[in-house]
C-alpha cells in the first residue's frame, strides 16, 4: 500500500534564485495489487513522482508511508530492502552499465543478497523479452528498443511485489509493444503484482485500471475503470 | 541526392565466430526535398541505415554516394563537412552532453566553423521547441522529452539541409509530438529540406511522402503517397 500526502518537489537552481515546482501538493493512494497509469504532459512531474514511489529520491514537503511506515524515517538498510527487493524499476532512459553484457546488466541487482541460480534467473527473464540470441551483447551493440528490453527484463529478475515502469514502451514497435504489456498485464493479473506504468500512449493507459493525469505538478484527475 | 547500392552492415562479435548482419543487401535513392519515413520492427536496421547515410558509419559492402560522389573516396576533412554542415542528426537516446546546459549542448555544433551570433541562434532553436524557460538546465535537470527536444534543437540549430532524426518524439506526449512534427513539415515544404525520420509510430509516418519498411536488414516495402 502506498500512501502519499501534500508531496511536493521543489528543484533549486544555481544559486537558489530559481525554484520548478516539480511537484506540487499530491496526494494519492495505490493499494496492492492495483495497476496504475499515469499520464500527463512532457514536464508534468511524472518520473519526479515515479522517482520519489520507487524511494530513489524524497520530497521537499509532505509525507510518503509504504504499508504502513513513513519513508522519511526509515533506516538507510530498510530504504535500500526497499529498493532491492519490493520494487522494480523500469527507467525512463535505460540505464545500462555499458561495459557489462545485456545478461551481465540483468544478474546486477542479483549480485548482493543470496539468489540461487542467478544466470538462469537472468535468461528467463531475457527470454522473457525477446533477447534471449543477444545475452552476450553490450548495450553499444543493441538497438533502442533492445536496450529498453533489458531495462524491462533487469526490473522483472527479482519478482518485485511492486512494477515502476516510466514510459516502458517508448522505442519498442507495436509487436513489441504488445508482448511486454502482455506481460505486465499477466504479472498484475495472475502475480498480484502492483504495477504503476507512467506514459504517453493511450493504448498503454487502456490496459490500466486506473489512469491518473498530472500537469503542472498537481493530479487533475484520477480515473478508475468500471470493473468488468 | 542520396544513393545507396546494396549496402551489408555486418557486426562482428567477440571471436568473429558470430557476425550479425544489421543491414542485408540495401539500394535505396533519396531525392533533394524528399520526406522519407523509415518503418520496422525493433532490431531491424533502422538506426544502422540513419548512421550509414549521416556518414557516421560505414557499410561492410556496397556503396553510398551523396550529390554525385562516393563516401568511401571522401577525404575526412571532406566527411567531416558533411557530417558538421549538410547533416542534421537527431539520435534515437539524446546523446547531450551531461555537465553542459541545454542551451551549451546546443551551441556545440557551432564551436568550430564561424558562426555568428551562436547564441541568438541557440537560443531561438530551444525556443522553437518550447524550451526557452529551460536553457539553463542540465540534461540531469531536465524530463526524458525535454532531453529529446534539446536534441532536436541542436539537430536544427545550423539549417542542415538534410535532417536525420531517428525516433525524435518517442518520448513526447501528444502535443509536443505535433509541434515538432509541424516544425519539421515546414522546414521540408518551405525551406525544401530533405527529411528522413525513423518511426514505429503511424501518425509520424503519416506525415511523410513515402514510407520504406525494414525487416531483417532488408527493405521490404517502400510506398510513396499519391501527391495531392
Ligand atoms: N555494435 C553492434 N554489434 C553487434 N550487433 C549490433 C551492433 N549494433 C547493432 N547491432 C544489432 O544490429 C541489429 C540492428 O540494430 P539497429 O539499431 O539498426 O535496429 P533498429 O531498427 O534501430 O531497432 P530499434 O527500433 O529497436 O531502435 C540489432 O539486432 C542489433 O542487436
Ligand atoms: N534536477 C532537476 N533540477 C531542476 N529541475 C528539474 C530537475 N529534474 C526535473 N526538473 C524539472 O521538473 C519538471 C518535471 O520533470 P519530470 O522529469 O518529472 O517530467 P515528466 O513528466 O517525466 O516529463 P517527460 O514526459 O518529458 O518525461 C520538468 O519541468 C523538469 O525540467
Ligand atoms: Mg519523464
Ligand atoms: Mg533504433
Amino acid at each position: 500500500v502506498i500512501q502519499i500526502r501534500d508531496v511536493t518537489k521543489i528543484y533549486e537552481m544555481g544559486d537558489g534564485t530559481i525554484q520548478v515546482r516539480a511537484l506540487d501538493g499530491v496526494s494519492l493512494d495505490i493499494s496492492d495489487g492495483e495497476y496504475v497509469a499515469i499520464m500527463g504532459a512532457s514536464g508534468s512531474g511524472k518520473s519526479t513522482l515515479m522517482n520519489i514511489i520507487g524511494c530513489l529520491d524524497v520530497p521537499t514537503e509532505g509525507t510518503y508511508h509504504i504499508d504502513g511506515q513513513a519513508v522519511e524515517s526509515m533506516s538507510n538498510d530498510r530504504l535500500a530492502d526497499i529498493r532491492s527487493r519490493k520494487v522494480g524499476f523500469v527507467f525512463q532512459t535505460h540505464n545500462l552499465l555499458p561495459r557489462l553484457t545485456a545478461l551481465a546488466n540483468v544478474e546486477l541487482p542479483m549480485m548482493y543478497g543470496r539468489w540461487p541460480n542467478r544466470r538462469t534467473r537472468a535468461e528467463h527473464a531475457l527470454e522473457l523479452v525477446n533477447l534471449a540470441d543477444r545475452m552476450d551483447h553490450r548495450p553499444t551493440e543493441l538497438s533502442g528498443g533492445q536496450q529498453q528490453r533489458v531495462g524491462i527484463a533487469r526490473a522483472l529478475v527479482k519478482e518485485p511485489s511492486v512494477l515502476l515502469a516510466d514510459e516502458p514502451t517508448g522505442n519498442l514497435d507495436t509487436s513489441n509493444t504488445t508482448e511486454i504489456l502482455n506481460i505486465i498485464s499477466d504479472l498484475n493479473h495472475q502475480n498480484g503484482i502492483t504495477v504503476i506504468v507512467v506514459t504517453h500512449e493511450r493504448d498503454v493507459a487502456a490496459r490500466a485500471d486506473r489512469v491518473i493525469t498530472l500537469s503542472d505538478g498537481h493530479i487533475i484527475s484520477d480515473e478508475t475503470r468500471p470493473q468488468a
